[in-house]
């Protein structure tokens, strides 16, 4: 007897997790939508913008490189050498130019 | 069979998860260590 | 009984994924928030004029950081469609919002730093229907607080 009750309180839990899930993927779609409509919005573009200032204050004292680049461009960082100090990075665009602006507190 | 090594590590404007930059510099930090 | 087994496990994998899910809607949700908190401030900036030319930076971008003691060898196409750098030290990337989160943009709601006043100014960001994630955020950190409060509570005593 006990073993059905479990087994019954298991379904029916598990049809209220299934409704939740299915309403996390609906609310997920939707914020993104949501995100996508509120960075195309021009009025929020023209003021969507950082300071050279306000990245140096998050980055004090480091070397700093801001890239800009059209969407799909590939960013590439070979496995570096164990030991070595070498590390790279490959930027490859097919559909525009990239920018490259070195922002330096000095 | 052992997946051939993974000789970089990939990150597409607009496309991929911040979790792919975390990755990077994860793997930067340990210098390329397995 | 294995019947039961079976499900208890779907449970498990039912409430795992769950919670992934919530997470990754926290996350847009303070990329929505950490985004119009910057538009905002930047409009309430420019009533006092607009930044000087050359000063800012357009999202989305990339920034790369690196100590200022590493030589940084860089090659570029022609057309500026292909880099190569080359580093002799460590460097680490950031997307922009990484960097937003940094400059305090989403109110701090993800380190638990978020006062009532945030909390407020977060909700109103948000579309209402997902009001009740941001306000789990803040209390997730709040109880956590509060949890690590009586903890230390209990150790001093």
């Amino acid at each position: 007897k006990e073993v059905v009750e479990r087994l019954r309180y298991l379904e029916a839990e598990i049809e209220d997790l299934e409704l939740k899930e299915k309403e996390l993927d609906q609310q997920k779609l939707w914020l993104q939508q949501s995100i996508k409509n509120v960075k195309e919005d021009s009025t929020n573009k023209h003021f969507s913008y950082i300071t050279h200032e306000d990245i140096c204050d998050c980055f004090n004292g480091d070397t700093l490189l801001a890239i800009q680049a059209p969407a799909g461009t590939q960013l590439e960082v070979p496995l570096p050498h164990v030991g070595q100090k070498k590390y790279q990075i490959n930027l490859k665009s097919n559909s525009g130019p990239i920018h490259v602006l070195l922002i330096n507190k000095e | 069979t052992s997946l051939t090594p993974k000789t970089a590590l990939l990150y597409k404007f607009n496309r991929s998860p911040s979790e792919s930059l975390k990755e990077i510099n994860n793997m930067i930090k340990q210098g390329g260590q397995r | 009984a294995q019947e039961c087994q079976n499900l208890e496990v779907e449970k498990q994998q039912r409430i795992e994924r769950i919670k992934q899910k919530r997470s990754q809607l926290q996350e847009l949700l303070l990329q929505q928030i950490a985004f119009k908190n910057l538009v905002q401030r930047n409009q309430h900036k420019e009533i006092w004029g607009p930044p000087s030319v050359n000063s800012t930076i357009q999202l989305p971008f990339l920034v790369i950081n690196t100590s200022k003691r590493t030589v940084i060898d860089c090659s570029i196409s022609s057309d500026k469609f292909e880099y190569l750098f080359n580093f002799d030290n460590a460097f680490e990337i950031h997307d922009d919002t990484d960097l937003l989160k940094r400059m305090g943009m989403s109110l701090g709601l993800e380190t638990g730093k978020c006062s009532s006043e945030d909390l407020r100014t977060a909700k109103s960001l948000v579309p209402k229907a997902l009001e009740n994630y941001v306000t789990d955020m803040y209390t997730k950190h709040d109880l956590f607080l509060e949890s690590s409060q009586t903890h230390s509570a209990l150790d001093m005593a």
